[in-house]
């Protein structure tokens, strides 16, 4: 079973076309293994991007050098994770 | 397992065996109205089952609804569930539904990818696509929302297995979109196509794959704003609206282009719940709200198709 301790989601608002292509190659880099919620479309439609924990760090990383500003939406991915089996669990008893 | 569909927590997410279960319990309760299809089987070989919602009649004119073909949206089919769950309670009781289905049959196929969905359970729930294997690589599943024959293998999408929008080798090559397509063409009196992704809180019509308007892109975008405004109006959620490559990006390939491009005029996507603080982990306590303001908008759009039948 996929655990998801550690991971964030990120959104993160491109401000124009050149950093939405900025994203798009973020995403192509397969080592990262980030996963697009919501895929860089266009400047002003926010970016959600779930990172792994391994990743966190340099994804920061080039988000704030190419000062492309982000925030965290989501702090552990697995917390959710875990609440959302223990509703399920109570919901059938 | 539950023993009546009234035993059912629609406030909570279920596992597939616990939906299809549901489903049967539906069916058994109301004969004269619903019924269930298979139309097909997944990868894995799981049963792909659609609900028929009829008054009667021969080949009438339908309206097909799908949820859950990207697994992780744990809202949609949960949507789903209590969606087919309040056309059976309101048949008879509210006039506007009532008069839909002594007009169309309503088809909703509510886990549209089983495999993906099972796996979302089991071992990753952040898994979008099918889970059929890709040849020559080690990256399993396609995105069954960019595997119909409609701009297919564009830039809108990705020709690379480990891409979460990888169009597949071929247009209809996942059994989960053949299904859908083979139904549709041979059933032939299709008038809506309603598929119900989440999050971000749009409705969208065609193109996706291409810039240029659909030939009838003013009434689609007319009903559209009226769908979102029923929407809003009961707990003031609000949706952006328009043709899929002008609110949010080119996508190639995709269910509702494919649907339209085939003589579907209504053909829709939905993005439903939320703005992103919990994305595809929506807590379940959101799941009966998004349910019921979402209803106000299908109501809107079946109302149109039922009025205006071409």
């Amino acid at each position: 079973q996929k655990l998801f301790v550690g991971d964030q989601v990120l959104r993160i608002r491109a401000s124009n076309e050149e950093q939405i292509a900025l994203l798009r190659e973020l995403g192509k880099l397969e080592d990262l293994q980030i996963d697009y919620w919501l895929s860089p479309a266009q400047p002003g439609l926010p970016v959600d991007a779930r990172v792994p924990f391994h990743s966190l760090q340099a994804v920061k990383v080039f988000l704030e050098s190419n000062t492309i500003p982000y925030t965290i939406t989501v702090d552990d991915v697995q917390e959710l994770l875990d609440e959302e089996k223990e509703a399920m669990m109570v919901s059938r008893k | 397992f539950e023993r009546s569909s009234n035993s059912f927590s629609f406030s909570s997410y279920h596992t597939i065996e616990e939906i299809y279960s549901w489903m049967d319990n539906l069916v058994t309760e109301n004969p004269d109205l619903v019924s269930k299809i298979q139309i097909g089987q997944s990868y894995e070989k799981r049963p792909l089952y659609v609900l028929k919602f009829s008054t009667g009649g021969v080949n009438r004119p339908a309206i097909w609804i799908d949820t859950g073909i990207h697994s992780r949206e744990w809202i949609t089919q949960a949507t789903g569930v209590w969606t087919a769950n309040k056309i059976v309670t309101e048949y008879g009781k509210d006039a506007s539904l009532t008069a839909i289905l002594d007009t169309v049959d309503i088809f909703f196929e509510i886990v549209t990818n089983p495999d993906g969905f099972a796996y979302t359970h089991s071992t990753n729930r952040m898994w979008r696509k099918t889970r059929s294997i890709n040849a020559g690589s080690s990256c399993r599943g396609v995105d069954p929302n960019r595997n119909w024959d409609a701009g297919f293998g564009g830039p809108g999408s990705s020709s690379n297995p480990c891409a979460e929008t990888y169009h597949g080798p071929s247009p209809h090559s996942e059994s989960e979109v053949k299904s859908i397509v083979d139904f549709v063409l041979s059933h032939g009196n299709v008038k809506a196509l309603l598929s119900i992704h989440s999050y971000s809180q749009m409705l969208l019509f065609p193109y996706g794959y291409k810039a240029e308007p659909a030939p009838d892109h003013q009434e689609l975008n007319d009903l559209a704003r009226e769908a979102v405004a029923a929407l809003a109006a009961l707990h003031g959620t609000k949706y952006t609206y328009g043709s899929t490559i002008d609110t949010i990006y080119r996508a190639d390939g995709t269910t509702t282009d494919w649907s339209y491009d085939n003589g579907i005029k209504y053909s829709y996507t939905f993005e439903l719940r939320d703005t992103g603080r919990y994305g595809f982990l929506l807590p379940a306590s959101q799941i009966i709200p998004t349910a019921e303001e979402t209803w106000l908008a299908l109501m809107k759009i079946m109302e149109h198709v039922r009025d205006n039948l071409y």
